[in-house]
Formats: structure tokens, sequence, C-alpha cells
């Protein structure tokens, strides 16, 4: 148990060493940015159903999206292009800020400043911001679900195999 | 692929596309539970359900859809689970952070999941994060509200410490209203219940308020505010004393320089009401005893009736029966010349074929417009007034305007489930 000693709980005392990781950079700030969405919308119906047991947290997943980089020979050509890239990235991520800053009520700098990084360490719902409309979602699935019923109907002996194993 | 469908195919039962084309659940009815394994451990699980109880009222009142608490079902039917967990929680797919930051997430199909390394308070705590506040912006996901960024809004993302007024406002009330339509419903009642107060300087001032009785409870309605009173619907024997606890049929306020008496209609039976005693007379100071029938009160008015009001410029008291109305002198203790009479005969329509015919569930003389209305189901209908004669002098006596809907022009009373009264 959370350890505490009054009555009431009135001093229940949380464990410091579970806390969220604080905002402080550019780098946390992009996860943060695109964790909620501002960077390119989520897709919140798919994460929920997406299999646990072989996929790592999302926000795990952007972490290391963020941090992996290639470690391919730069030629002229890749190396403009990678420049290119980042810059692209970079001026998503202004982009994307911006936006935070925006709807936040803040000054609008495009600029990491601090009147930012209190805002993105207040806390928050975990629901993204910006997410990806549902209609879109599900019209996609209901195509999945003709191809599924076919898959049924010619391979019925499988299936039920498969649903036994499940 | 074959489980992702199979969710979604049971998803699509519980939701379809509101009239607006947005998802929303497809029944008005909803069915939520704390789950057992997600407890919090800051807060005692009575103070948990009580808190989201509270919450679920809260979306109650401001939309037609109604919440009730289901610990019995097996848990694939209920619609909305909720539960606290922290890091790897309640087999979730998102981690939760630790203490900062995010506190909570939901998801459309109904499950609402609370970061229980968070400091979750119950309401007016005045430390931590309020459960409540956070339990009623959850709710708003889970019935398909998405983030809303502006000030005082229920929806902002970011947690603000809660302040002592924490209500829904206008602008988030029509968000779950677009969702899923206004209230609508017939009342039993409407009235403008007058009280007379002392200033500090001694001056007697004459006040009223407004209220919509529906059934077994009741609302306040502030015109000033265009809404209910926070809270409400009230069962009708916490603020009526003695009078029928299913409710009643009208509602009179006899108000003249010779009387000042009011009087609740239920049946073939009416009670005089004690507004120095707040509760109904069981005897009054005219040796009447109550309950009294309607034909001893009011020869010649025929009981049961639909309802009533009473007109201070003839001093007569109308009531509705049916497709007759029978106008009763006061002074003279009995019908008026020619009565009851056929209400299109009373109350003529301004625009032909625009009329009530009859059955009349409410008629109210509102102090806030002054004009006499009369409802039925979910529309009413305006009493033409001197003032709108002297403007259109074409217009019949008494005609009745053109309809319109209840529910725009008196907002958000909404019912809630009967278990949600008492929370």
């Amino acid at each position: 148990e959370k350890l505490f000693h009054n009555r009431d709980h009135s001093d229940v005392q949380t464990v410091n060493s579970h806390e969220a990781e604080v905002i402080t950079d550019q780098r946390t700030a992009e996860l943060f940015l695109s964790r909620y969405g501002f960077i390119k919308p989520v897709n919140w119906e798919e994460i929920r159903f997406e299999d646990i047991s072989s996929s790592g947290d999302f926000l795990d997943d952007l972490q290391a999206s963020i941090q992996e980089g290639t470690s391919v020979p730069h030629s002229r050509d890749s190396h403009n292009r990678d420049a290119y890239n980042s810059q692209t990235e970079n001026q998503a991520f202004i982009s994307a800020l911006k936006e935070f800053q925006r709807v936040s009520g803040l000054l609008v700098t495009g600029m990491f400043d601090e009147a930012t990084k209190v805002a993105m360490n207040r806390p928050r719902c975990g629901v993204p911001d910006k997410e990806i409309d549902l209609n879109t979602f599900e019209n996609s699935v209901d195509s999945n679900i003709e191809n599924t019923d076919s898959f049924n109907e010619t391979d019925s002996n499988n299936t039920s195999e498969a649903v036994q194993r499940r | 692929k074959r489980h992702l469908a199979v969710l979604v195919s049971k998803n699509r039962r519980k939701r379809d596309l509101s009239g607006a084309g947005h998802m929303a659940f497809s029944k008005k009815m909803l069915k939520w539970r704390l789950m057992g394994e997600g407890y919090s451990s800051q807060l005692t699980v009575e103070e948990q359900r009580y808190i989201f109880r509270l919450a679920f009222r809260m979306w109650s009142e401001v939309s037609p859809l109604e919440f009730v608490e289901d610990i019995k079902s097996p848990l694939e039917d209920v619609d909305i689970r909720l539960g606290f967990g922290t890091g790897r929680h309640l087999g979730c797919n998102q981690k939760f952070d630790g203490t900062g930051q995010e506190f909570a997430h939901a998801w459309f199909l109904g499950d609402i999941h609370f970061d229980d390394d968070e400091h979750f308070t119950a309401p007016n705590a005045g430390s931590g994060i309020s459960l409540l506040k956070v339990a009623v912006h959850e709710i708003g996901h889970v019935l398909g509200l998405p983030h809303i960024y502006r000030p005082g809004s229920i929806m902002q993302p970011s947690y603000l410490p809660q302040e002592s007024a924490f209500e829904m406002d206008w602008m988030d009330r029509k968000a779950i209203q677009h969702l899923y339509g206004g209230c609508k419903g017939r009342f039993n009642t409407v009235f403008d219940w007058i009280r007379k107060e002392k200033t500090p300087y001694g001056e007697v001032v004459i006040r009223f308020n407004t209220y919509f009785m529906r059934d077994g409870w009741y609302w306040l309605y502030e015109n000033r505010n265009n809404r209910t009173r926070y809270g409400d619907p009230v069962a009708l024997q916490i603020g009526w004393h003695g009078i029928p606890v299913d409710g009643v049929d009208a509602y009179v306020h006899v108000w003249s320089r010779k009387r000042d008496a009011v009087y609740f209609f239920k049946g073939i039976q009416f009670w005089r009401y004690d507004n120095e005693n707040d509760r109904v007379f069981r005897k009054d100071s005219e040796g009447h005893h109550y309950p009294r029938l309607i034909s001893e009160g009011f020869p010649g008015v025929s009981s049961p009736i639909d309802t009533a009001f009473y007109d201070r410029r003839d001093s007569r008291i109308y009531f509705f029966k049916s497709t007759l109305v029978y106008a009763f002198d006061v002074e003279a203790n009995s019908l008026a010349r020619g009565f009851p009479k056929n209400i299109r005969d009373v109350f003529p329509p301004v625009v032909s074929g625009d009329h009530p015919d009859g059955n009349i569930d409410a008629a109210y003389f509102s102090y806030t417009h002054n004009a006499i209305f009369l409802l039925k189901g979910t529309r009413f209908w305006q009493v033409v007034g001197s003032r709108d004669r002297w403007r259109r002098p074409f217009l019949p006596r008494n005609g009745l305007l053109p309809y319109k809907e209840v529910d725009q022009h008196w907002f958000d009373i909404c019912s809630v489930h009967h278990t949600a009264l008492k929370l």
C-alpha cells in the first residue's frame, strides 16, 4: 500500500521513483507533441485494439522512432536528403509547437520557451488532442470484415481449429 | 483481424452515427461499473462510487442520457467500465506515466482508466486532483466529445484546479446535445411560485421562482441563466411536503386583494399549501380539512382535470379537461356563465390548424414573460396578450400563437435515472 499514518489518509505518500518524465528539452517536447497528435493525428482507436503482447507501449515506440537513427554511410545525395528530411522534421516540430501554443492560449513563438514547458508539464488527459476521424477508421475495418468472412466460408475446418486453439 | 472485426461490429451495435453525423451511443440508458480489480488505493470504494455516480448524474442533467450503476450484469454487458491502475494496468495498451502529467484516459468503447499514481481527492478537498472533475471529463470522451480548448470547458485537455462552482456551462451542454439531442418530455405542471420577503429596511418585496414538475420530481428553472438549478431534479417530497409523491395535475395560485391561496390538484382531490410552514394544510383558517374533493371546493368543475391556472385579469381559475375549459369565478364561487366551453372557443387558433385541441399538460402564467402558455407534449402555445393585440389588433382575444418547442424556450430540463435521484 501507499504509506500513510493519518486516519483520513491525508498524508498518503506517493512513491517518488515512479514519476512521469518531465518535459525539459526539444526531444521530450517532440514526444509530447507526437503523443497528443500535434505532429500527426493519432489513431487512438487503433491503439486500443493493438495486440498488447506483441507491441510495445505507444510512447515507447515513439521514443524509439525519435531516438534511432540510420547508420548507412552518407553519400552526397543521401546527405542532402538527410538534411532535407531533418529540415522538414524540424519544420514539422515548430509547426506542431505553434499549434500547441495556439490552442493552449500561449504566445505563439514557435520556440520551446518556459511558458510552453510549464504548459506541457501540467496534469492532463491522456486522450490525444488530434485524432484520426473514427468514421475513416471503421470504414477501413469494414473492408477487412468482408475479407474475413470470405476466409471463414472457405476454410471453416481450419477456422474452428484456430478458434479451439484460442 | 477477425478479433478486431468482431469488436468493432459489437461496438457498432452500441454506437451509431448521430443525427449530426458523429459517433455516439445509439441508446439513451447506459450502464456503468467501477471494476472490482480497479479500485483506487486513495479513497474508499464508497467514495469512489459516489463520485462516479455524481459525475454521471452531471451529464444526465444536461442531456437526454440516463446512467445506472450496474454491479450484477456480466462485465461485457456493461457499457462504461471504470478503473484505477498504475503503469501497465487493466490489460490496457497505454501505460501510465507515473506521478504527474497524464492523469487518465478513456476509450470510445466505454473504458475509463485513472492513473492511481496521481493524488486524486474528493470534491472540495482543496488539494490534489479532483476525481469528480477528471471523471466528468473522461465520461465526456466516452460519450463522444473531443478535447475543447475553450476556457471554462470541462473538455479542456489540461487540468485546472477545481473552482468552487464546477459545473457544465452553456457551450459544453450544447456540445453534448449536438450529439444526443436536447431534453424533451411532458410536464405535469409549470408555475411561478410567489413568495414575500422583507428587505433589511423592512420593506416587503415580492419574488418568484419558476418550477417545472414531472411525475415524482421537479426542477427550479433559473430564467436569467436559461437553465435549471444545478443538481436538479429533486424528488417532490423533498421540496413540497404533503403533496402526492408521484406527481400532481395542476398548481393554482389564487392571488387577489381578498385572497392569497395556493392549491395543488391531483385526481379528484386538491390540497392547499401553507407557504409559511412549507407544507400542505391539514386544516386551514377557514376550517377546511385537506385533501378536499374538487367537486366540493369548486362546484361545477368535473374532475379529474388535466391542468389549471388562475387568471388575475378576470379573477377566474381556468380548468382544462379533455377538450373543455371550465372558468371558475372565485369571487362568486361558481362556474362563470356559459362554461364549460370548447377549448377552441376560449382559446382560438391564430393560425388555422395550429392548436393543441385539448388534453393540455400544463397551463402556465409566466411573470418573466408576462404571458400565459399552454403546454402539451413537447410543444407550447403562447396565449395572445394585451400587448400582442395592441401591436396587431386583428389577433383574436386569448388566441393561441403558433406552437414552439418547449426545449427551445426553457433549456436543459433533463430527467435523470430514478436511482440517481438519491446519490
